[in-house]
């Protein structure tokens, strides 16, 4: 069975999209079999990972309000190894109304999951999924399809106020719809070593969650945020960048601790 | 009539909150007499605004899905100057949900608005409206209720993505749910003078938006983050730094050139 990650986190900007296709890129290059949900209907993902969403390709979009199978949309990334990719595009942005009136609206991502993994997908190691900076029908979606969640915290004062919401949230989910459901990792991202604040945050998450926050700590390094330009990930686009470096580091950790019990 | 902004993008993270309550602020130095509308479940601006939104307080939920009147939520910020704040709280995150079978769901904002100008308003120069990061039933609200958008552009690749899909969204507001939304203002936020990334977005934002651009840029700076933590707007917490300049020659620019004919 695969590890499935979802990757949320409601506050915007925090390096849901970049932790998501950097880890998914570094554990492809480890040799696992990986896929990438792309749950946004801005296609950020789908952009770093070299597919392009801006026509009328078929996209998650199908997979949920249509009912097509999550192999019919699937696509190989351009980046190196075994990396697919399940691309979003901007019907996506429609998504959430018009699945509200879909028996099931909550399970439509996992029912489309284990039907995909009892027919095609027994050889994948791990599943990113990454979500919209909300806590509508989308990222339920991917709650409700994941065992793991993987929560990108930016080293900044607003990343902290929002996490609470989240906390809840995750521990409604787990009460109803997915039991399953944990938050097994924490990452810090874009650490500016020459500020306090960051060094401030970046204490408090490591005491209030000291079991699930990463050793590895992203820096604010600007080939990070080039690469998506080149359509690539950092790790592809300049692996041997301090960006690329931690990306790698937190995958190694990801996979040496194992899903949770 | 007061000039009422819309601030938003549904782009995470590109600094909607910290344009808002800075831009609100310098005006109220300016001796404007301002409104701030926190419509993000975060409540980030309130926070910045120095009001505590973790409790039971009265929010724009309660005008939005209880009928309440907007005068009934509003506090004084502890900003200088005539600064007001209508704060969220944590219910707002389940708002889009109840709103959705209430009638007139797309201008429960713009009603309030109506009654509260009509009853005490009357001598407000400036209303900014701030806006989570999505597309959805409260965003909306802010459109029907606006004349003016002002879109915060990250200047990094990310933040050109989803550009069209939030032109084409005030398009379809501007056709339906009202004729007067236009995009008044640009502010390019995050600027990182030493990388050619953010000189390449800058210019690419300078060609297709000549007229709305402001000359004002607003630098990546860590006293502007560092400014919530205190409960703060940069402008208050430190005038004289760098990122505070920047908004108060912002605010002057949007002063300056007046409401759309
Ligand atoms: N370590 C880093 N160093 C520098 N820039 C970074 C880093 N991580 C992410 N970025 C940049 O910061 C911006 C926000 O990151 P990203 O888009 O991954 O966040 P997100 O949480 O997915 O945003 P959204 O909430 O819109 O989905 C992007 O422009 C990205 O390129
Ligand atoms: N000019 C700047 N220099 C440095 N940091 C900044 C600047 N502007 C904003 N920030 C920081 O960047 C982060 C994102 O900004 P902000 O929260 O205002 O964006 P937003 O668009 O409102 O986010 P969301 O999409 O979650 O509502 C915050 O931590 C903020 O303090
Ligand atoms: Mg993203
Ligand atoms: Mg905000």
């Amino acid at each position: 069975r695969p590890r499935v990650f979802t990757v949320s986190n409601q506050k915007g900007g925090v390096g849901k999209t970049t932790t998501t296709v950097n880890i998914a890129a570094a554990l492809a290059r480890f040799g696992a079999k990986v896929l990438v949900i792309d749950l946004d209907p801005q296609g950020n993902a789908s952009t770093a990972l070299g597919i392009d969403h801006h026509g009328d390709i078929p996209s998650i979009y199908d997979v949920l309000v249509e009912g097509k199978s999550l192999s019919s949309v699937i696509q190989k990334s351009t980046e190196e190894g075994e990396l697919y990719c399940a691309p979003s595009n901007l019907d996506l942005a429609g998504a959430e109304i018009q699945m509200f009136s879909i028996e099931r609206r909550e399970y439509l991502l996992r029912d489309a999951l284990e039907r995909f993994f009892n027919e095609h997908g027994n050889d994948y190691h791990y599943v990113f999924i990454d979500c919209p900076p909300s806590l509508g029908l989308l990222t339920i979606n991917a709650f409700s399809s994941a065992r793991e969640v993987l929560i990108p915290i930016q080293c900044e004062y607003y990343a902290l106020e929002g996490l609470t919401q989240l906390l809840s949230t995750i521990e409604m989910i787990n009460q109803g719809l997915n039991p399953y459901l944990q938050v097994s990792t924490i990452l810090l991202t874009m650490f500016d070593s020459r500020t306090r604040l960051a060094h401030e945050v970046a204490e408090d998450v490591r005491q209030h969650f000291p079991q699930q926050v990463l050793n590895a700590v992203i820096p604010r390094a600007v080939r990070v945020s080039e690469a998506p330009s080149y359509s690539q990930t950092v790790v592809s686009y300049d692996t041997m960048s301090v960006g690329s470096i931690s990306y790698i580091e937190a995958a190694h950790e990801i996979a040496l601790r194992g899903a949770p019990g």
